[in-house]
């Protein structure tokens, strides 16, 4: 199949890509659009391969149409359900976090292993028993789980999402966790993305 | 300069040459690296070549000695003080998290402007006012900050930022700001991790 960090890097292609348009860019090349996201025209066309043909050769890729069929492989035009797991601070947050719906992702369950937590309600949810996830998450239709836990309890809940039949994990908490290759777990990760400032503060910049 | 896209590729590059160093490789050649980071060899040497002339020709690199140099090129064997900006529910959160000080950064002042939270305490740190960020934050070194405010108040809580000296943001709100080129901004955006993991839920799979 396509390697993960493939599938990954698509959605900057996205991004990039819809910019183009919004400014009235309709064609582009793999060596603009590779200068645009840095990345070598060879690994552009390498990328987009594993989804199928696009583009011409030598007269670069049709804006609006590539975005239109990346759009639709990425899955981007449905509407996905999500659960949170984990409504302390950031659980709570997340809950209202305005980012999600405009781009289809509707958070319709919330659960924790407090008691006292449980049966409370954060954004229009009722908190459910983590304990409960299988049968409720199920019912509610839910495709992703968002993880907001300490972090000695991540791995155990994934082992319970996983059991559930979770396909794909948006974690919070701060340790690498393992599930089966079938599952998808991306980490919010703030660590990495100040690695990649602290460059231009060091000493000779 | 070193384009800004290839430094925010450093910080993987490094996790993997840990990985690998943990698990007692010492040579990798450029082409069993993008094999791991699905990168193109050429992409690889390409971006390696804007830091320092690493590896032998026909020989590969010598992992640690690769490592120890991009950490130091990206100031990763430092210390940074950072601040919070925004000490509601995600900041408080974010105050707690324990990734960032084993990493070398410090949060050591928290800033609101509602004056309901100003004076309280958070993890350690009392709330100041966002008003006085540039003397008290000058005054703890601060070279960071971390940005936890509504989408409404991200741009203007990032111009003060910026006036008060700051080089460097993490914005958790949900909004694209503008900053002066010397001033790096990282979002933190769940949706676009979530929109690596649909691919692999549509329909087909
Ligand atoms: N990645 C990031 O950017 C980021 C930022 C801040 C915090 N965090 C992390 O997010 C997590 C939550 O932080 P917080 O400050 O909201 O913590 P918190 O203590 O306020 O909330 C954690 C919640 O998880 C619940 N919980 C614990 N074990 C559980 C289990 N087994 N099943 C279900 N629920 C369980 C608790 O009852 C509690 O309500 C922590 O791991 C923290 O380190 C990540
Ligand atoms: N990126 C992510 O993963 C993620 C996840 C959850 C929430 N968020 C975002 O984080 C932000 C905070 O969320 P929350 O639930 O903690 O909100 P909150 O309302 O609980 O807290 C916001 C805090 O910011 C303070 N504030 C507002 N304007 C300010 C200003 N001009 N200067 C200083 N402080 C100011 C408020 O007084 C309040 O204490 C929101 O933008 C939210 O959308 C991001």
């Amino acid at each position: 199949g396509v390697p993960e960090v493939v599938v990954e890097r698509l959605p900057q292609y996205l991004r990039a890509l819809a910019h183009l348009k919004e400014s009235g860019i309709e064609v582009i090349s793999s060596q603009q659009l590779g200068d645009l996201l840095q990345v070598t025209p060879a690994q552009i066309r390498k990328d987009l391969s594993y989804f199928g043909r696009f583009g011409k050769q030598g007269r670069g890729y049709a804006i609006s149409n590539l975005l239109a069929q990346l759009r639709s492989i990425l899955g981007l035009d449905q509407t996905w359900n999500v659960a949170v797991v984990g409504i302390g601070r950031l659980g709570r947050a997340i809950i209202s976090y305005p980012g999600f719906e405009p781009e289809g992702f509707r958070i319709v369950c919330a659960f924790d292993s407090d008691k006292a937590v449980v049966g409370q309600w954060a954004g229009g949810l009722m908190i459910h028993d983590f304990s409960t996830f299988k049968k409720v998450a199920g019912a509610e239709g839910v495709q992703i789980a968002v993880v907001a836990v300490p972090a000695a309890a991540a791995q155990d809940v994934i082992d319970q999402l996983v059991d559930a039949g979770i396909k794909a994990v948006l974690n919070y908490a701060p340790k690498s966790t393992l599930a089966p290759a079938d599952v998808r777990i991306r980490n919010v990760d703030p660590v990495v993305a100040l690695q990649s400032m602290t460059y231009y503060l060091s000493a000779a910049r």
